[in-house]
């Protein structure tokens, strides 16, 4: 059992069910910034619960963060929680922080993919989709990172259920991904969202399903830049950045072009460590280097969003 | 539990678009059960291909007749697999 959250270990993988009641630990600590919100249910009826840091006002600007939408990116999963303690502890003791917390909202999806992550902890490990039945076919869940209403059913997708890269009967089909677009929509003011996979250690921004520019390339590009050498700066961890289609291939219904196209201009995909010794398999010990590395590019990313209101 | 006794990830380096083809093409080969963990996308980019035990013979033909290079990235996937579970057990004690 978790007792609270100092005594539980960062550098270890968790279980879903440890996991969503370190979050009640988390809350109960710091009941003037951390809440815990369920935004909906997955397919299998798990709660999805989010975290929202706030110091207060109404409907600030908010800055969201999902983290393993992926299930079997364990590794996202586990820098979400350290970087949840992390705000947590660094607000009013640094300096930066605080005013980013003074200033605008955090949402924070530890595991965007509950049914998923169970699954990987209970059955099979490898595991990505969602686990939504597919009618007609034999096989199980859809990729929810192209299940977005951008470019959905494009090239960049599967229409075969059988592939990792399915991308569902339709736009939002999945309770997980239309629990999240809910919520931004009726929350309508986050300025960044951040989706954070793994592997291969790469900062990713719109567009996956054209290899049309987005109007705001240059600023995101810049940014993406800046927030790479921050992260770089830690441990000497090489990252590559640019569009999606341009940096890897064509990704058709992804997070971040349906977030850019829905007016959340600062929206990139991160995606951690490592480049091909372990894959999806990092060891634990790697998580808190990663987590440490990440928050540098976050709050890179937060200071822009602080100051470049728009 | 789906166990991974003897499966290997492949990591595989195409050295034109023509090897970037074949190696699409391996997803669609159903009874070979690959699971492309980076999927091919450029030439510059290592693609990681996870093989079922049973697949790693053809596979590994597959690659060679064709004259792609590939290392072996993982020996045993289920070895990893177990070294995680004890550790996660480790950790909860």
């Amino acid at each position: 059992l978790v007792r609270n959250t100092n005594s539980f270990s960062y550098s270890t993988y968790h279980t879903l069910d440890e996991i969503y009641n370190w979050i009640d630990s988390l809350v109960a600590e710091h009941p003037d910034l951390v809440s815990k919100i369920q935004i909906g249910h997955t397919y299998e009826n798990r709660p999805i619960y989010v975290l929202k840091f706030s110091t207060g006002g109404s409907n600030r600007p908010a800055i969201w963060i999902d983290t393993g939408i992926h299930s079997r990116e364990w590794i996202t999963q586990a820098t979400g929680i350290w970087t949840a303690k992390k705000i947590a502890s660094d607000y009013g003791k640094e300096s930066t922080l605080t005013s980013i917390l003074n200033n605008l909202d955090i949402f924070l999806l530890i595991v965007t993919n509950p049914d998923g992550f169970a699954y990987t902890h209970s059955t099979n490990r490898m595991w990505r989709k969602t686990r939504s039945i597919n009618a007609g076919s034999a096989c199980v869940g859809v990729d929810p990172n192209r299940n977005w209403d951008a470019g959905f059913g494009g090239p960049g997708a599967s229409k075969n259920p059988c592939s990792e890269t399915y991308h569902g009967a339709y736009p939002h089909s999945e309770s997980e991904v239309k629990a999240i677009v809910d919520f931004l929509l009726s929350h309508g003011n986050v300025k960044s969202l951040l989706s954070i996979h793994s592997y291969s250690q790469m900062l990713l921004f719109p567009y996956g399903y054209t290899n049309n520019l987005a109007p705001d390339h240059e600023a995101l590009n810049n940014l993406a830049r800046e927030a790479l050498s921050a992260l770089t700066s830690l441990h000497g961890t090489k990252y590559t950045y640019g569009t999606t289609f341009a940096t890897i291939y064509q990704a058709d219904g992804t997070t971040i072009d349906w977030a850019y196209n829905n007016g959340i201009k600062y929206s990139y995909t991160f995606e951690l460590r490592d480049t091909g010794r372990y894959g999806f398999i990092l060891p634990a010990n790697q998580i808190i280097p990663t987590a440490e590395e990440t928050w540098l590019a976050l709050v890179k990313i937060f200071e822009h969003v602080r100051d470049n209101p728009y | 539990q789906k166990l991974f006794v003897g499966d290997q990830v492949l990591r595989v380096t195409a050295k034109n678009e023509e090897q970037l083809t074949l190696l699409r093409g391996l997803e669609g080969m159903e009874h070979l059960q690959v699971d492309l963990w980076r999927s091919p996308a450029k030439a510059s980019l290592p693609v990681d291909i996870h093989v079922p035990f049973h697949s790693l013979q053809s596979v590994k033909a597959f690659l060679e007749y064709n004259d792609i290079p590939y290392s072996i990235m993982l020996e045993d996937l289920q070895l990893l697999l177990d070294q995680e579970q004890e550790e996660m057990k480790r950790s909860r004690m």
